[in-house]
């Protein structure tokens, strides 16, 4: 009888090899096992079936698995690479790669537009962002008059929406990005820099032989 | 009604506000 605790990984749903993983990412090997970490953390915090759920996402993210957000929402659907309800551990890395700092702006682009794109459709529509502007106010407690939103908005399309068709598409948002970089402010974690040594308890789980650095 | 106005931020900025779009939640213990 070995002493060494087994994780179990190889029966985690939807675990992929770290080496796979990081060579599809800006992440290292390291770096994914670390990713791993935090996973198992996450998708054990409501139920211990590998897999990450609204619920756990949420209360990962605040601590509170009751608060229902337009936002939060939406993060999850965009993790969800597979449509399936919830996150593995693929779909979590590739998803969290896009937030590294060393990922290509155009990734952050991508998301970025994707989110703001809630019902999908290829177009950030006017009433899309109006119904976003709402449930910030709502989160935030901050009160404008809808004359002061449709004016926000009035100032965003005259901007982002150049052929004024009432919808911005990929291509219009590309540009607006680019004249206002820190719209994809939120699109990098520098906490993604430092994960091996806010999870250094992936060394002793590796299942490589040499921890790439 | 002064849609040109310098000081009027643009509806992403205030967006990117929200507290539910920052991921770093995942790493505060």
């Amino acid at each position: 009888m070995g002493c060494l605790q087994s994780t179990g990984r190889r029966h985690v749903p939807g675990h992929e090899d770290p080496i796979i993983l990081a060579s599809q990412t800006a992440f290292t090997v390291s770096e994914v096992e670390a990713l791993f970490e935090l996973y198992k953390s996450i998708s054990s915090s409501v139920i211990d079936d590998g897999l990450i759920s609204k619920e756990e996402f949420q209360l990962a993210l605040f601590k509170n698995r009751k608060k229902e957000n337009l936002f939060a929402n939406r993060v999850f659907d965009l993790f969800d690479v597979k449509r399936k309800g919830v996150i593995d551990f693929g779909d979590f890395v590739r998803s969290l790669n896009v937030f590294h700092p060393n990922a290509p702006q155009e990734d952050k682009i991508d998301f970025s537009f994707k989110l703001y794109d809630l019902d999908s459709t290829g177009y950030i529509e006017r009433q899309e962002v109006k119904q976003m502007l709402i449930a910030l106010l709502c989160e935030s407690e901050m009160k404008l008059a809808d004359e002061t939103v449709e004016m926000i908005l009035d100032k965003t399309f005259l901007e982002a929406d150049v052929d004024q068709d009432g919808k911005i598409d990929k291509s219009e948002w590309h540009n607006f990005v680019i004249k206002n970089p820190s719209l994809l402010k939120i699109m990098t974690l520098p906490y993604l820099r430092d994960i091996t040594t806010t999870f250094p308890s992936f060394v002793f789980n590796s299942e490589v032989d040499e921890i790439a650095t | 009604k002064s849609p040109d106005s310098p000081t009027l931020i643009n509806a992403f900025q205030l967006i990117g506000m929200s507290s539910c779009l920052d991921l770093s939640g995942f790493f505060e213990k």
